[in-house]
């Protein structure tokens, strides 16, 4: 079925189906870190988290119908936030801890031996401690990684081509789709009406939030990248190349 | 080919 045509409820089952697996970095941890091999295990484990990312992104019901260029460039653009809120999701219930996979976790004070990554940490947990407070569900969840994915290159581009005009309709109705089904996410709680209303507009502000640890993030690999602290490669460094 | 464009286009199994 079309997405257009889909349930609200349908549409999130698509989209929990597409849930990349859990993912272990499988590396002896040789502790206490130094900066290079806390850089090269968060690198590492980012390559691996974003092979899976594009396969999660071709099932979300409509993806594959809008145009390469506009799939590339969305990818482009948001694939560190993606990865930050996934991040958030696995940590939600660990105060104080970045579960960056269940056999890599880091303290806040872990974050000491890479210079600049400590404010990027805390700006995670940050971010991390306030779903902890709105309770976040996983449909709400699911829903917000899909959001961030298709927002994300929304406002720096703008269709020239009748073709690009055709894709960014079907980006869209395509959000339509995941607004649709994050509200329908948020009255299955029990809310009052206002409250629901609320709640959509607290857990679409953490995405603004999202965005900007991202960008930190992005800033702070690129240097780690340019003063050699560690050697980036294969998809993530076309990733990291895109967006720098 | 870049690799993303390689996973973007490869049907899934």
């Amino acid at each position: 079925a079309h997405h257009s045509a889909m349930s609200p409820e349908e549409f999130i089952s698509r989209i929990m189906e597409a849930e990349p697996p859990e993912i272990y970095l499988m590396e002896d941890m040789k502790k206490p870190f130094t900066e290079a091999s806390m850089m090269m295990s968060l690198t590492n484990l980012a390559d691996k988290e974003l092979v899976l990312m594009i396969s999660w992104a071709k099932k979300i019901p409509g993806f594959v119908e809008l145009s390469l260029a506009d799939q590339i460039h969305l990818l482009k653009c948001c694939w560190l936030e993606i990865l930050m809120l996934g991040l958030m999701w696995r940590s939600v219930d660990h105060p104080g801890k970045l579960i960056f996979s269940p056999d890599f976790k880091l303290n806040r004070e872990e974050g000491q031996c890479v210079e600049g990554i400590m404010e990027i940490f805390d700006m995670l947990l940050a971010a991390t401690s306030r779903f902890r407070e709105l309770k976040l569900q996983r449909e709400e969840y699911v829903c917000l990684k899909a959001m961030i994915l298709l927002n994300s290159n929304l406002c720096t581009s703008s269709p020239q081509t009748a073709e690009e005009l055709e894709s960014r309709n079907k980006l869209l109705r395509l959000l339509d789709s995941v607004i649709d089904a994050l509200v329908w996410a948020i009255s299955k709680l029990g809310l009052s009406t206002q409250q629901q209303t609320l709640r959509l507009g607290h857990l679409t502000m953490l995405l603004s939030h999202i965005r900007h640890v991202s960008n930190k993030g992005m800033d702070h690999l690129s240097s780690m990248k340019r003063k050699n602290v560690v050697l980036v490669y294969d998809l993530l460094l076309e990733m990291l190349d895109a967006s720098t | 080919h870049t690799k993303l464009l390689q996973l973007l286009t490869t049907k899934p199994e």
